[in-house]
Order: C-alpha cells, then structure tokens, then sequence
C-alpha cells in the first residue's frame, strides 16, 4: 500500500496548479523511491514531468508499485477544501480504484477525509534521453514569469536566443515587436554557462503555462540544445522537480 | 510549424 504525507497541503495545491492547466488527466506512479508523473498535453507539443522523492516527505511508505489515474480538476477541487498549512496524507490499496485524501489541521482539531476515484488510464511513457544542453541559463522564476506574459502580448511565437553575452527572448507581431535581453550578474541571480550560442523559436502560449509553476519555486533552469526540446525546470524544495519540455518551431 | 514532442523523444 501507499502512504505518503505532505507537512503542508500548500505544496500539493501548487503542484497541481503546475499540471493543470496542462494536462486533464494524468498517472501518478508510486514505487519506493517516490512518486513519478509524466503526461503530453493534449496537442502532444510539450511534456511535463513530476518527480518527488521521499526525502522530501513526513512520511512515506510504499510496498508495491501503484499507478494513480487521476483527475486533476478534481484533485484540484478537493485539496482546494482544505487549508494551505494543513498536513495531508495519502492513502491507496495495492490495486486501487480510490485515492483517500486526509487532511490535518495544526493542532489536529480538525480533520477531512476525501475519497478519489481514480481513473483507468492508458498511458505511454516516453523515453527522454540524456542530453549535454548547449545553454543553460538560471534566473528568478518570477522574471521568467514575467517576460513569457509581457512576451505573448506581441506574438504566438516568441525567439529565443542564448549567447555568452546573455539571453534574449524576442517577439514580433502585428501590433510591433519587444526584445527582452538579460545578462550574468554578479549578483548571481542571473547564471549563464553557454557552450554554444543557439537561436531557437518557440510558442509563447505553453511558455505561459509552464510560468503556472513559479510559485514553487524562487528560481528556474532553462536549458536548450540545437534539435531538442527546451527544457524549463522547477525545483520543489527537498522533494525534486516539475519539467517541462516544448518542441522548438521549425521553419516551414 | 510546430512539432510533435514525440518526434524526440520516443514511447518506451
């Protein structure tokens, strides 16, 4: 059986709020090691995938491997109910058709129990090779947050481009164009390690989407390579990562 | 034109 428990329920509703604006309906796989997610968005241009380890949990235990078919809307409505600095728990049987929620307030005054059921999902997982990014480039989730909005303004597509001199993410469209360029700082809060320059196109609208997990984390890692997917990663504190991954626009 | 994602990265 499964049994993993969030210290705060705040965790769980930002980790749903990364995925579901993405994806509707997703399997949670469970082994020892943690619990992995992995889903294509409807339209099959980017990926987005979950990893939490134990490390990061009050407690989690899990005796036999068990896939969640869940619904994330109504995920979201459930962990919605409860308080963000509740703890929550969850629990599921070895071969599961429900999802126990169960939530606790701090001085254990109140508790909520919710059942899920859990969907019978067939889903492809995709094999996502290693791969030695050309740049790399770190910077304030709220920054990178801030450019895919102000960018998707101007246009679908939004051009970024990575040199050692910096990062720049440019949009061009009927209304007139925005370029928007960073550069390493000596504060640290911008870092980027450039192998070789590289220029590629992207859609803005997913670039937004992915920017619904900022709150999980301070900073994000934005990594491209020629002829690969972009990759926007999350950290989520001693838990793991949200990755995402958009394929590049190629010219027609 | 936009690519499919599994154009990469391919089914286990």
């Amino acid at each position: 059986m499964l049994e993993a428990r969030f210290g705060e329920t705040l965790l769980l509703k930002k980790i749903v709020d990364a995925l579901k604006e993405i994806i509707s309906q997703s399997t949670l796989d469970c082994t020892e090691t943690g619990m992995q997610l992995q889903s294509m968005d409807n339209s099959h241009v980017s990926l987005v995938a979950l990893s939490l380890q134990t490390e990061g949990f009050e407690k989690y235990r899990c005796d036999r491997n068990v896939s969640l078919g869940l619904d994330l809307k109504s995920l979201a409505k459930v962990v919605k109910s409860a308080s963000g600095d509740d703890a929550v728990t969850l629990t599921a049987a070895d071969k599961a058709d429900k999802l126990l929620l169960s939530f606790e307030s701090d001085n254990k005054s109140r508790t909520a129990d919710y059942e899920l059921k859990l969907l019978n999902l067939d889903q492809d997982h995709l094999g996502i090779p290693e791969t030695n990014y050309a740049c790399i480039v770190q910077m304030p989730s709220s920054e990178f947050a801030r450019i895919c909005r102000d960018m998707s303004m101007f246009s679908e597509s939004v051009v970024i481009s990575c040199t050692k001199q910096g990062i720049k993410f440019s949009a061009n469209g009927d209304m007139g164009s925005a370029n928007i360029k960073l550069s390493d700082t000596s504060k640290g809060d911008i870092t980027i390690d450039v192998d070789e320059p590289i220029t590629q196109s992207f859609a803005g609208r997913y670039l937004n989407t992915f920017t619904r997990a900022t709150p999980l984390s301070d900073r994000v890692k934005i990594c491209l390579a020629p002829d690969v997917p972009l990759l926007v990663e999350y950290p989520i504190e001693d838990y793991g990562y949200i990755r995402y991954y958009l394929a590049p626009k190629v010219d027609e | 034109m936009q690519q499919s994602i599994t154009s990469y990265f391919k089914q286990k």
